[in-house]
């Protein structure tokens, strides 16, 4: 199994948007897909369709109250969610104390791996507890990217003090495979220039021991494009709601980039 | 002193952009402002020139370690900033077992409330206690909102579970003032869609007693504009970088907007 955390601490740069539709395009390419959703705010469990709910949860799996078997909700061929509510929100402090609280997720999925090919795990915009859980349970992160200046910001600390101490402290395996360009509006400067950025930051690295020397930016590209937010208030992805449209041409193109890849198994 | 907390917990839908630009366009206009960064990303303090610090920073405040006059430095006429920094990250967990955790930015700006004219608040995208700390220690809240499905998901929340909440158990002087439209792109359906939702929404509470019975949405609408994501790189307002762009004309009519509204002093 493929395990992918898709995590950015920026708000609003297109993390859930990513996971939901590269999750249901590899689905459709006739792999088995787990997607799991640790944002108090549930929006990957609308966006597919779902609903938030508390029981047969990830917060349930968390607080040790049911398996990730019980959780799991088919929401098409091929694709299956474990839902998010909003009592997640109280993780982060009800875990202040519990020993190996970073290692939760990562138990809780190991007899299940067989299952499924890839693992997708959405995350919410902070590096806190839930972040550290997804990071402790997958081998590979994937790092969706506006081309805003802001959205630069906040990377070396996203790679640095979080990815770095965990794959130190905790999980040896944990590497960056890639930067993932979303809501690109290739008509502006600033797009052009903070890729240029983000481009040398990782050419740099190449050759040292750091988690992400292997890092690139996909060649795929995700363009600014409305359908993809009009998508999830119809609990659809972009390939079920306009298949035609830029935004299923560019998550298509993602899908296919990620699969003909051979990440970490 | 007006006090104002600029909150959704939805990633990346303007607060921080809004508190910048609304801050410099008050202060521009005669008034002293007070702009307090609380996301530990410090994206305020980078957005208005100035630096991350711990020490002397809205972190060192919750910690106790300095008051609000070491902590805040001015950055232009009539404006001066409350600087964050990553530290700030740790505060909730940090804060889990201090008695009173809730009201003591409260109590750090009360002996300076009389020094300036407007508080501004930007908030983390986070329901936590951040966020409550923020809305203790304020009259009004705004709420920037992307007139997008997901953006629009969240808003409930935000009202029933938080801000209604604090209003009854802390702080009963809080109230919705008002909506921000933000990234607004006039040629989209979803746009207007979302709009007449939020409107409605809004109407529906008018008379009630809940804390947003007189909200309603800001006649002046920020429109999407790439300049507004090129000026922070330089440190700069909108209005400092291009001051005749949509951005600096939309945020000016914002700020002349609630300067004329009589607003909780
Ligand atoms: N390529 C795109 N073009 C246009 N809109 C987009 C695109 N990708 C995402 N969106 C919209 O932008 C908003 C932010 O995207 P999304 O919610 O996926 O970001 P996020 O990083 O998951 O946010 P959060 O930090 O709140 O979890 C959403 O309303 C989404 O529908
Ligand atoms: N009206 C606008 N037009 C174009 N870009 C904008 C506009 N407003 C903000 N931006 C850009 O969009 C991104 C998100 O805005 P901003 O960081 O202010 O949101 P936020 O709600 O504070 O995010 P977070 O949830 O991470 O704190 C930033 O890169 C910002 O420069
Ligand atoms: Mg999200
Ligand atoms: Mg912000």
């Amino acid at each position: 199994m493929r395990s992918i955390a898709i995590i950015n601490q920026k708000g609003g740069v297109g993390k859930t948007t990513t996971t939901a539709n590269l999750a249901a395009g590899i689905a459709a390419r006739g792999k088995r897909v787990l997607a799991i959703d640790l944002d108090p705010q549930a929006h990957l469990t609308i966006n597919l369709g779902a609903e938030p709910r508390s029981e047969n949860s990830v917060y349930a799996i968390l607080a040790d109250r049911c398996t990730l078997k019980d959780a799991q909700l088919k929401v098409r061929k091929n694709l299956w969610i474990v839902p998010s509510s909003i009592d997640l929100a109280g993780a982060e402090v009800e875990l202040v104390n519990v020993v190996g609280r970073e290692v939760i997720l990562r138990d809780a999925i190991e007899p299940f791996a067989s299952k499924f090919d890839y693992l997708l795990i959405d995350c919410p915009p902070s590096l806190g507890m839930l972040t550290v859980n997804a990071l402790t349970a997958v081998n590979e992160v994937f790092i969706p990217l506006q081309p805003h200046f802001l959205a630069l910001q906040g990377l070396g600390k996203l790679l640095d003090d979080t990815i770095r101490l965990v794959a130190k402290r905790i999980n040896p395996q944990l590497s960056v495979t890639g930067i993932v360009l979303t809501m690109y509006e290739g008509n502006t400067n600033l797009a052009g220039e903070v890729v240029e950025d983000v481009k040398s930051f990782f050419e740099a690295a190449r050759g040292t021991d750091c988690p992400w020397s292997n890092a690139r930016v996909f060649d795929a590209i995700i363009r600014r494009n409305i359908k993809l937010a009009e998508a999830p208030s119809f609990g659809l992805s972009i390939f079920d709601y306009e298949p035609r449209c830029n935004g299923a041409l560019d998550y298509a193109r993602l899908a296919k980039e990620v699969m003909s890849q051979m990440g970490a198994s």
